[in-house]
C-alpha cells in the first residue's frame, strides 16, 4: 500500500504544472524510497526525470513497489481542487485501479477526497548513465526563465556558448539577433542569486526554444537551476526539490 | 539550419 502525505499541496501542484504540458501519460513508480517518473515528450526530444524523495513527504510508506499510470491533464484538474496550504495525501492499494487524493484543510475541519482512475501505460524506460559534462552552470531559475522567454521572441533556437567564466545565450532570427551574457557572481546576502560557472572545455551548443519554454515551467519549484552541458550530448537542466529533483534532458540541434 | 536530434539517440532502452 502507498500512503504519501505532503505538508503542502503546492509542492505536487508545482511539479505537475511543470511537466503536464510536455508529457501527458506517465507512470509514477512508487517504492520505499519515494516516487519516480520518467517520460519522453511526443516529439522525443525532451526527457523528464523526476524523483520525489521519501523526505519530501511528512509521512510516507510504500510496502511494495506500485506503479500508478496517470493521465497528467486529469490529475492536474484534481489536484487543483485543493488549497496550496492543505495537506495532500496520495493513497493507493497494492494493485490499484485508482489513486485517492485527500486534501485536509489545516484551519478547519474539512477533508476532500478525489479518486483518479488509473491507466495501463506502456512506456519504455531509458537508461541514463552519469555523464562527464564539459560545463556546469548554476544560476537563478527566474533569470534563466527570462532569458528563454526574451530570446524566444527572436528565433526558434537558442545558442549556449560557455567560454572561460562566461556564458553567452544567443538567438538569431529574421527580425534580428539578441544575446545575454552571464558571468559568475557571488551574492553573499542572497546566495540563491549567485551564478556559478565551472568549465572543463568550452561548449557551443544549440537547443530548440520550444522545449526550453517547457523546461522553464519548473521555475517555481526551485530558486536556482543547474545546467550541465557537453558537446554532442543532451543537456541536463535540474531543479532541486526539498528531497529529490526534477530533471530535463534536452537533445541538442546539430548542423545538417 | 540545424537539425533537431532525438533523445533516443543518446540513451539506451532498458
Amino acid at each position: 500500500m502507498l500512503e504519501g502525505k505532503f505538508d503542502e499541496a503546492s509542492l505536487l501542484k508545482k511539479i505537475i504544472d511543470a511537466i503536464k504540458d510536455c508529457v501527458q501519460l506517465c507512470n509514477f513508480n512508487c517504492t520505499e524510497k519515494g516516487i519516480t517518473l520518467q517520460a519522453v515528450d511526443d516529439s522525443r526530444v525532451l526527457l523528464v526525470s523526476l524523483l520525489i524523495g521519501e523526505e519530501a513527504f511528512t509521512d510516507y510508506r510504500c510496502d511494495r513497489n506500485i506503479t500508478l499510470g496517470v493521465d497528467l491533464s486529469s490529475f492536474s484538474k484534481m489536484i487543483k481542487c485543493g488549497n496550496n496550504e492543505d495537506f495532500l495525501t496520495l493513497i493507493a492499494e497494492d494493485s490499484p485501479d485508482t489513486v485517492l487524493v485527500v486534501f485536509e484543510d489545516k484551519n478547519r475541519e474539512r477533508i476532500s477526497e478525489y479518486s483518479l482512475k488509473l491507466m495501463d501505460i506502456d512506456n519504455e524506460f531509458l537508461k541514463i548513465d552519469d555523464m562527464d559534462y564539459d560545463s556546469v552552470i548554476t544560476m537563478p531559475a527566474g533569470e534563466f526563465a527570462k532569458i528563454v522567454r526574451d530570446l524566444k521572441n527572436l528565433s526558434e533556437s537558442l545558442g549556449i556558448l560557455v567560454t572561460k567564466d562566461t556564458v553567452k545565450f544567443l538567438s538569431e532570427g529574421d527580425i534580428g539577433s539578441g544575446s545575454v551574457v552571464v558571468k559568475p557572481f557571488t551574492d553573499l546576502e542572497k546566495p540563491e542569486n549567485s551564478v556559478k560557472v565551472s568549465l572543463k572545455k568550452p561548449v557551443n551548443l544549440t537547443f530548440g526554444l520550444k522545449y526550453l519554454s517547457d523546461i522553464i515551467k519548473a521555475t517555481n519549484l526551485a530558486e536556482s537551476v543547474t545546467i550541465k552541458i557537453a558537446d554532442k550530448v543532451p543537456a541536463l537542466f535540474e531543479y532541486k526539490l526539498p528531497s529529490g529533483y526534477l530533471r530535463f534532458y534536452l537533445a541538442p540541434k546539430f548542423d545538417e | 539550419t540545424k537539425k533537431q536530434s532525438s533523445i533516443g539517440a543518446f540513451f539506451e532502452k532498458t
